[in-house]
């Protein structure tokens, strides 16, 4: 059976209202490592890999796989009813077709209890191939969100391009275009403010901005976001929690003349 | 203009 307790229901509310718009039913893989899920949305350009590391938990038990089959729209509906800094335990038989989960207020005076039907989902899972990324930028969170949202307002794509110099995000539309540069920063007194770029060769690609901005509803996860680009291969964008856990996002380029 | 890609053509299934 699976027994999971988080410290703080937040942690859990955050990751699904981060991904409930771009996957609906999706399994939550259990094992004794954690819970993963991975899911592609409809249009079959953006996939959403989830990892959720026993270390995150306290304590963690889960001795099998377990699928558990959810829909995120009724779970997000069950979650709502808990507080951010609730104890939140997860809990499912073997072979369950409910999900027993039980919010408990920091001082202990309220417990709430919700059952959530399960659903039978046949998913596939797709195989992720190791990359060695040409660049990889780390950047605050933030950040990243304000110039997907300032660069949608002018158009459907973006061209990212790293070089040495720095990373250009770049838009063209009906409008006009624009973009927006960013170089390094080393802000030692406030390393969340750094702006890193590892770069082993000059890369440009473009993605649709509709995706980023959805990617970016996970920003609330972490104060800093990395993005690993390659020429011609999807990009990845990562949210990294405590624990090891992490949010991952992998979006298919653009490509054409 | 470029063309959205799948990423079925980048990763295989299982």
């Amino acid at each position: 059976m699976l027994e999971a307790r988080l410290e703080q229901a937040q942690l859990l509310k955050k990751v699904v209202d981060a991904i409930k718009d771009l996957v609906q039913d999706c399994n939550f893989d259990c094992n004794d490592s954690g819970i993963a899920l991975q899911a592609m949305d409809n249009s079959h350009v953006a996939l959403v890999s989830m990892m959720l590391k026993a270390e995150s938990f306290n304590p963690f038990r889960c001795d099998r796989n377990i699928a558990i089959g959810l829909n995120l729209v009724s779970l997000t509906k069950v979650l709502r009813a808990a507080q951010n800094e609730d104890i939140l335990t997860l809990k499912a038989e073997d072979a369950p077709d409910s999900l027993n989960l039980t919010f408990e207020s920091s001082d202990k005076d309220r417990i709430s209890e919700y059952d959530l039907k399960l659903m039978d989902i046949d998913q596939e899972h797709l195989g992720i191939p190791d990359t060695d990324y040409s660049a990889t930028i780390s950047m605050p969170s933030a950040e990243f969100k304000r110039i997907c949202t300032d660069l949608m307002a002018m158009s459907e794509s973006v061209t990212i391009e790293a070089g040495k110099d720095g990373i250009k995000f770049a838009c063209n539309g009906d409008i006009g275009n624009g973009s927006i540069t960013l170089r390094t920063v080393q802000d030692v007194e406030n390393k969340e403010n750094n702006i890193e770029i590892a770069l082993t060769e000059p890369v440009s690609l473009t993605f649709s901005l509709k995706y980023l901005v959805n990617f970016c509803k996970a920003q609330n996860l972490s104060k800093t976001v990395k993005l690993h680009i390659s020429n011609e291969v999807p990009l990845l964008v990562e949210y990294a929690m405590e624990g090891g856990s992490y949010l991952r996002f992998y979006l298919a380029p653009k490509i054409g003349d | 203009t470029k063309k959205q890609q799948s990423l079925t053509s980048f990763f295989t299934p299982k």
